[in-house]
């Protein structure tokens, strides 16, 4: 229903805009409705709802539009809307499958510190190959394959992980 | 509503396996290609999951366990997930589903799919048969179900980014 | 030209299993030609030329296709590829883009090893942020913005990077 | 043939800056967004490069630097690379250019590109005005033109895996 919608997209629009700000101290973002531009003829889209706009500057710089964004400033502002969505609505458990590949070693310190809170309410199984994301875990299991081609589970330890 | 633990028999490369799902944030580690977003694979498909391009595979078969030099391919796959800490005031199983009451009760739920070589696929809650649509009905409300930001597999983290803005809204009406 | 294509084809073939073989010892690979398969509605595709499937089966598994390889599996399998083609056809550089970012350290010490035998020839430009990546690379540069949104090039030595 | 440095004025985030291309294996490093990927777009650009999507922008001009909160955008973007270890015979610049003959005797070559807010570009060797037909005949014979296997953007690696049969055939002719 329309209210519904618009009551969703305030609070994920301030939630998104938090946590932006979480990941890009001295940054800004936020979400904007368009409507859908007619098409090449000329005629109207047909479409009733607006779409979502993502805007989101990194501190300093002057973007024109997100696709100017690095690999990993895009990462970070699809976790921030990820995350922002998550607080809204949050799920009994998230799974993350390999998020902090092309992230530097200081936006994994953000990542990790804004993913410890969520895990306060909820269980996060986050794949990682990160040590520093494997730092912060609460608990840590290892999938191997010590037989070719099938896999078992171990429990591992930190300690256990060869230094890099 | 918690994951308390999943059993993985022949299910892409866990010949047989169990995990136990603790609280909080939990690591999982590996080598390349040791099996680790199969384990993702495996709570997606026992939640219901239908579609064969998010389980990374051409037809639903392949997720059966397809053998190696040294064993044979198995006949089944099955997967089944320990979910605790309901509240029994919340599920609302359809009376026409004809499952036993007494599930409604209970504090603890165990969701089993199988697919067998020949297509044939079954679902159970408590070892009893059950249609998918039930399955969907109970994670309804402990909204377990809901896609929008519970799974984000490998590589796709951008994809909300990439997609238009009318896809955008669409994947966000999904989480209200 | 025909011939010229399949003479080209021959020497990627085994320069393919060959570098397959290092990044995964004890597997196979192989490029086999395939007919286009008919269009939906029966008619013949009207396309002379074959395509080129790759079959790839890491050791001890008995994949169906390559749909089936992990990320990290997909990468390698990419990069055999694409260190073969350049050992047919060596070009004077070559930039990659942090393409060591899904791989396991075992799997980087296999890249890396293959990397370092291609550069005797030609100059990579590797960006990483994988230390071990950076650990064997015969020089380094690195990209700031002490300017916020304005880049700068210095000379960085492996010592100034800041520890795990 | 070999790269030797890399001068950039006004293209993205470079309001200025030099590179020296080193020998072997040369490690590119620093935070997210601070501008790598943008050195691999320049040496894209200044060898020919047309497409804008290839440049990570929606239309040319986006190559210019847009400014930041201290400083206002340019007018221009200007790259110049300079080619070392060139092999005169293997130069055949074709007689149509007007391009004198002793830049066929050089060792080294620069070569530019500029780009206005305007839209107005240029293309130069040695600082002498030229078409982009030029410069591409002049790296046909170096191989440096040759996309191929030569540049491998950020998250491209797995492209040649995910094309169809038919699509990797052209991707490896190009190779030949
Ligand atoms: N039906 C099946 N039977 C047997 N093995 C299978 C089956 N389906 C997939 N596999 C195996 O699973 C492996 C891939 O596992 P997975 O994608 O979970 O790896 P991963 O641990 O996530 O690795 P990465 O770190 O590279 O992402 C493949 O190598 C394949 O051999
Ligand atoms: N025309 C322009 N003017 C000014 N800055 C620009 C322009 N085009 C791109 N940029 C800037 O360049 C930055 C991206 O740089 P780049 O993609 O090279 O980062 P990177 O170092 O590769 O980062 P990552 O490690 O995340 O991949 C953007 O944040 C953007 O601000
Ligand atoms: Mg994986
Ligand atoms: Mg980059």
């Amino acid at each position: 229903t329309k209210e519904m919608f618009s009551a969703t997209y305030q609070e994920l629009q301030q939630k998104f805009t938090e946590v932006f700000g979480q990941f890009f101290p001295g940054g800004r973002a936020e979400l904007q409705l368009v409507d859908e531009p007619p098409a090449e003829n000329g005629e109207p889209s047909g479409n009733q709802e607006p779409g979502i706009e993502i805007v989101a500057q990194p501190p300093g710089k002057r973007l024109k539009s997100i696709t100017m964004l690095s690999g990993g400033e895009k990462t970070l502002t699809a976790m921030a809307l990820l995350f922002a969505s998550f607080l809204i609505r949050p799920t009994p458990f998230c799974l993350l499958d390999e998020i902090d590949a092309p992230l530097d070693e200081e936006n994994i310190g953000r990542f990790t510190g804004v993913l410890k809170e969520l895990a306060q309410n909820a269980q996060f199984l986050v794949i990682t190959h990160n040590k520093r994301t494997m730092s912060i875990a609460d608990s840590l299991f290892g999938v191997t394959m010590e037989e070719p081609g099938v896999s078992k589970l171990v429990s591992v330890r930190l300690g256990d992980l060869q230094p890099v | 509503m918690h994951l308390k633990s999943m059993n993985m028999m022949g299910f892409k490369s866990f010949a047989e396996a169990k995990i136990e799902f603790p609280e909080g944030v939990t690591a999982v580690v590996g080598p390349n290609g040791s099996g680790k977003s199969n384990v993702v694979d495996a709570i997606l498909w026992v939640l219901g999951e239908q579609s064969t391009k998010t389980l990374r595979s051409e037809k639903m078969e392949d997720v059966i366990f397809n053998g190696t030099e040294l064993r044979k391919p198995l006949g089944m796959a099955e997967v089944s997930l320990v979910i605790g800490g309901l509240d029994p005031a919340m599920m609302k199983l359809d009376g026409g589903s004809g499952l036993p009451s007494e599930l409604t009760e209970a504090q603890e739920m165990m969701i089993t799919r199988r697919l067998y070589r020949n297509g044939e696929s079954e679902y159970l809650i408590n070892k009893i048969h059950c249609r998918l649509k039930d399955i969907r009905s109970l994670l309804l409300d402990t909204r377990a179900g809901s896609k929008g930001h519970t799974v984000i597999a490998q590589g796709q983290i951008d994809q909300i980014l990439n997609a238009s803005p009318q896809d955008r809204r669409e994947l966000i009406e999904e989480t209200a």
